[in-house]
């Protein structure tokens, strides 16, 4: 996990969350039935979410959940997912 | 822009939608108003219409929801997801669902439920979400003013991208895709029916009816031409129930139910006031006509059978008011749908009839059709 974040370890694991929960609901393509998804924590698909969200809001794409990509999670928004759903 | 998988759109140019759920958080009528708005903002760029049902099934159902609540994408509380819409198609399709945990308004204290009803209204006719920061469809929450919104140019390009322009209407907007032409400029002429309201602006004449304005020159019947209210006056969209314009000022009012905006030629100066601030009584909820006489300075409401008269030198309503228009006003009959002050002259629109009264000798000295106004 800490290679996630460039943040303080004081928010880590709040933050860790609100993110994967985030990515979940907004990065997670979900057609048809919904699947369980097993995801490894950190692993290799929430890194490439997180770069899908950092490219879709025109950040920096670094694959961190650095303090603008957290702003941009913690802003209030749309219940409609961001990628093809 | 973006649309969704598969482009999914509405293969019809009149949608039904109902609101089926409120909030606490702000009045049903506030609700209805800024929905309206809401769907008024897509229907002014693209040949759709939208029709209010309050029972059964409507293609947009709109409901404030608290939780899970049935649809598989359960809300979250206080702030974090706002709403959320679905992609246009049969039974859940187009539907749109607003948190019930947020605090909504038709201001800034809170979220603005215009705003986001505008966006959620991009998904339920088949726009995703922009990455365009400066797009309505983007996914987070700005706040929009909803008085004099236009809908940002990535908004326009993508919902034309599903349905097309909007062509302008010569005639009233009846059919989405009615044919720009001369007939329903006639309806005018022939229907018995008055105008809304009439004032002076500047140099020319206005004369308001459902959703469309005539505009000429006082002295000129040629060169009249009609033009939807939305394209020169997007908050008052259409029924303009009174308007009047205090030349040396250069101000012009214009009222719809207990709302009032004041403009600078077409320019609007600011969000809409209250009725109130004119020392109406709270049982009156609209105005019907109302006129401005330069020589007293004094503006003339007309609300029902009865008007008040208000002293535009001292901003405050006058004594003795309302009186019975027909006692004081001898010749005109029926109630007053609009009225202006000409060459010294009041013109009273009331149903087919414009009564050209002569406050000198203070009775009727013509009348007239009113439709001739506009060239009929």
């Amino acid at each position: 996990v800490p290679s996630l974040f460039a943040g303080t370890p004081r928010s880590l694991r709040n933050d860790y969350h609100l993110a994967q929960a985030y990515l979940d609901k907004y990065y997670t393509r979900k057609g048809g039935h919904p699947i369980g998804e097993m995801v490894a924590r950190g692993g290799n698909s929430m890194v490439k979410k997180i770069k899908e969200l950092q490219a879709f809001f025109g950040l920096q794409v670094t694959g961190k959940l650095d303090q603008t990509t957290m702003d941009v999670i913690k802003r209030p928004r749309c219940g409609v997912p961001d990628v093809a759903n | 822009y973006r649309l969704f998988p598969g482009e999914p759109k509405w293969k019809k140019n009149t949608l039904t939608y109902r609101i089926s759920k409120y909030t606490p958080s702000m009045s049903s009528a506030d609700v209805d108003k800024a929905v309206e708005m809401a769907l008024q903002a897509w229907s002014s760029a693209v040949p759709l219409s939208f029709v209010r049902v309050n029972s059964g099934e409507a293609d947009i159902m709109i409901s404030f929801e608290t939780g899970d609540h049935g649809d598989s994408y359960p809300f979250d509380g206080p702030r974090g997801t706002l709403a959320h819409a679905f992609a246009p198609g049969e039974g859940l399709g187009g539907d749109t669902h607003f948190d019930n945990a947020e605090k909504w308004t038709m201001g800034m204290n809170g979220f603005n439920l215009f705003t986001v009803a505008a966006h959620e209204f991009g998904h339920a006719l088949g726009l995703a979400h922009s990455t365009d920061p400066t797009a309505l469809m983007y996914p987070t929450y700005k706040y929009q003013n909803p008085y004099g919104f236009h809908l940002p140019k990535d908004d326009v390009k993508g919902i034309q991208a599903l349905y097309g322009p909007r062509k302008t209407f010569l005639g009233k907007p009846t059919v989405p895709h009615a044919p720009p032409h001369k007939p329903s400029i006639p309806d005018l002429c022939d229907s018995s029916s008055s105008f809304d309201a009439v004032t002076m602006l500047g140099k020319e004449l206005l004369f308001f009816k459902d959703r469309i304005f005539w505009r000429r020159q006082v002295h000129l019947t040629a060169g009249i031409r009609p033009s939807t209210i939305t394209s020169s006056f997007p908050q008052l969209m259409s029924n303009v129930d009174a308007a009047y314009e205090v030349a040396e000022r250069g101000i012009a009012y214009f009222f719809k139910g207990p709302h009032y905006w004041i403009t600078r030629g077409f320019q609007m100066q600011g969000p809409p006031r209250t009725i109130y601030d004119f020392g109406f009584p709270r049982h009156v909820q609209r105005i019907d006509a109302a006129v401005y006489l330069r020589e007293p300075q004094k503006t003339l409401f007309f609300v029902g059978d009865e008007y008040y008269s208000y002293d535009e030198r001292k901003r405050k309503m006058e004594k003795d008011y309302p009186k019975n228009t027909e006692e004081e006003f001898s010749g005109v009959n029926g109630q007053i749908d609009a009225a202006v002050e000409l060459n010294g002259y009041i013109y009273f629109f009331s149903g087919p009839k414009a009564y050209k009264y002569d406050t000198e000798k203070e009775d009727v000295v013509s009348v007239l059709k009113s439709s001739s106004w506009v060239g009929c």
